[in-house]
């Protein structure tokens, strides 16, 4: 564990209590695409599946754990309890367009040819680009609340924060994944734009 | 230098 890695997991769990409370608190969901957070629920369903099958520390499995609680209780509060806040006119991203095309490179591109693998190496794919639903959302509707644009930053950062990990850990530990560190790389560069507005916006106000 | 996957991330 280094500072970027704690760093980009305090993000990540930063993004998500962001989310849940902002729902939460105002008691809708207007403005969080539902398909995005379908899509999150899926990467951490195929991802954390090693839950059962090996251990590696306390601090692992609870985050994981938290992550897959976190993700299905947005889905919950989204899709059940407020339901009626949802925005679904506006949520119109064709997911499969993103779903199927990474089953396929994770069936051609992966370390191992085994279920467990291949579902991580889907779950890496589909992370780094479920987020374009929520992002597609905001430019359509030309606005997103400013507790939105803090999820959405936070939630950006953290692959940011794993890249510089990544470095750190090649540095120090002659260690890398060429399959996570590559898909890293997109998901932070699908942020950049917004970056770029929530930094200017940040800074000059609106 | 490893190749292996980190799945000590998260």
């Amino acid at each position: 564990m280094n500072v970027f890695r704690l760093l980009g997991d305090i993000s990540h769990l930063l993004a998500i209590i962001i989310l849940l409370l902002k729902i939460w608190k105002t008691r809708s969901c207007a403005g969080i695409s539902g398909r995005s957070q379908v899509l999150f629920a899926v990467v951490y369903t195929a991802r954390y599946l090693d839950l059962f099958t090996s251990y590696i520390s306390a601090y692992n499995s609870i985050m994981k754990l938290v992550f897959l609680a976190a993700s299905y209780g947005t889905i919950y509060l989204m899709f059940i309890k407020f339901k009626a806040s949802y925005d679904h006119n506006h949520d119109t991203f064709r997911i499969e367009f993103l779903i199927l095309p990474c089953v396929l490179l994770s069936l051609l591109i992966n370390h191992e040819f085994s279920p467990l693998e291949i579902l991580w190496t889907f779950s890496i794919y589909l992370e780094s680009v479920a987020i374009l639903p929520q992002l597609f959302m905001v430019s359509k509707t030309g606005e997103a609340e400013s507790i939105t644009s803090h999820y959405l930053f936070a939630l950006g950062s953290y692959r940011a924060l794993y890249i510089l990990n990544w470095i750190y850990r090649y540095y120090a530990e002659s260690h890398y994944d060429v399959i996570a560190i590559v898909a890293g790389i997109v998901q932070t560069v699908l942020y950049c734009d917004f970056f770029y507005l929530y930094i200017t916006k940040g800074i000059y106000g609106q | 230098v490893s190749l292996k996957p980190l799945k000590d991330e998260l």
